[in-house]
């Protein structure tokens, strides 16, 4: 499904340069379920972004079911990113002054103009149900706690169906008991659905919900584990 | 040091009320070390945006240092805020375009006039090496990782050297190793500094480092337990 082939990424700031990535290779098969950890500015949120082709590599090779897409066009990159990726931001990245409802189908107005807009704010509410969110349906983000906020970002990122779900540090803000619940939604769509998960954790416990581990370490993977 | 007696706080939005703290009473007394825990959503930020003279209960006392406070004059509040208060966000609330250090500094703009702009710098450069980011001292937040954004957040809490400290989840975003070293940083203010720390946590590893945890459930004070 997705195979990344010495994979750099250099960060330049004016004169400075700034090595994260330093000949990552690694494959992702069609429903993996994998576990990316390292410590701290490790470079796990700069491969998460160039997996979700939200930031280019310095140099190496993305295949994409088959397509090299690290140099191809932007509306490519645009087109794979909106149908094939749902993306769950280590800060959340929500629109400011929006309801948690029209912040979860935002996607859906780029990807599914087939949809009614009584369907699309159904499939919404249906979503805020699944994180037992439906009584903040209203709330901005400024309304609603850390964990709420991370939960209206996990629902917006499954609001397309997508087929690879990227999440960085998706319960960091949860307590244990809202956590197990967001893991065991990951864990059907893995299981039923055969939707692929990469997910970012620093947390032993979440990590072992996954069917491998991945340890980025000095840039590169260092030698993986199964679960 | 700090007593609350029967707090209350409601969200008015328009015509809906969001009732969140039901009657919270409790002491935080000099040296303390509390472990705030409570699912999500069940209002440990509100609790601490109140005791950080952030916000203002809807009801109830909120004496400090014998000084009811709960009703004074916004400069009056913040004049603690300032002098007394470390405050570590849960979203850290780093300002945007601006380097590192100079975010870990700019608490010392409204307290310390006394302080040479040399003296300031040299100030924040030991808190940046203190974890370990004195290499990340011109990055602006959008240039950090997650965990690095959290550790500048707790640098600028601690530049004013206040007696209390109010962390909102402080290690949400820190591998295992980064955060022990956080809370051993955390534990040495406590026990030799004599600072006051109240940590929100969802992690039992973390609150087991406190002295003392408090369970928010429903509004209130569940019965707390000794650690
Ligand atoms: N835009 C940027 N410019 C310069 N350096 C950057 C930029 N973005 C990230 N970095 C640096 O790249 C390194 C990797 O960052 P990254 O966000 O990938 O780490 P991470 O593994 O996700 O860490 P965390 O666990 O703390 O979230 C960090 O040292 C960071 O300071
Ligand atoms: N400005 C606001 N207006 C309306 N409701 C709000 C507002 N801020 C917070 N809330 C609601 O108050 C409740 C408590 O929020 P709070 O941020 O204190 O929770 P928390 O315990 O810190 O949760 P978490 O562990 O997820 O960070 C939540 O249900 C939230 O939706
Ligand atoms: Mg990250
Ligand atoms: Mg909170």
């Amino acid at each position: 499904l997705i195979e990344l082939k010495n994979m750099y990424k250099t960060y330049s700031m004016g004169e400075v340069s700034v090595p994260v990535l330093k000949g990552i290779s690694l494959t992702i098969n069609n429903g993996d379920f994998i576990a990316l950890m390292g410590s701290s500015g490790s470079g796990k949120s700069t491969l998460m972004n160039i997996l979700g082709c939200l930031d280019r590599p310095t140099s190496g090779e993305y295949h994409f079911e088959g397509e090299e897409i690290s140099s191809v066009s932007n509306d490519r990159r645009a087109f794979i990113r909106n149908k094939k990726i749902g993306f769950i931001f280590q800060n959340f990245n929500l629109l400011p002054r929006t309801s948690a409802l029209d912040n979860i189908i935002m996607p859906l107005s780029y990807t599914a103009e087939h949809l009614s807009s009584e369907d699309v704010r159904k499939k919404g509410m249906e979503l805020l149900s699944l994180f037992g969110l439906e009584e903040r349906s209203h709330h901005e983000p400024s309304q609603l706690s850390g964990g709420q906020q991370q939960r209206i970002a996990i629902a917006r990122s499954l609001v397309n169906n997508p087929p690879i779900l990227l999440a960085d540090e998706p319960t960091g803000n949860l307590d244990s008991k809202t956590g197990e619940e967001v893991l065991e939604i990951f864990n059907r769509l893995n299981k039923q659905n055969g939707i692929t998960i990469v997910l970012v954790t620093h947390d032993n416990k979440v990590a072992a919900h996954a069917k491998k581990i991945i340890n980025i370490m000095d840039g590169v993977v260092a030698p993986s584990k199964g679960t």
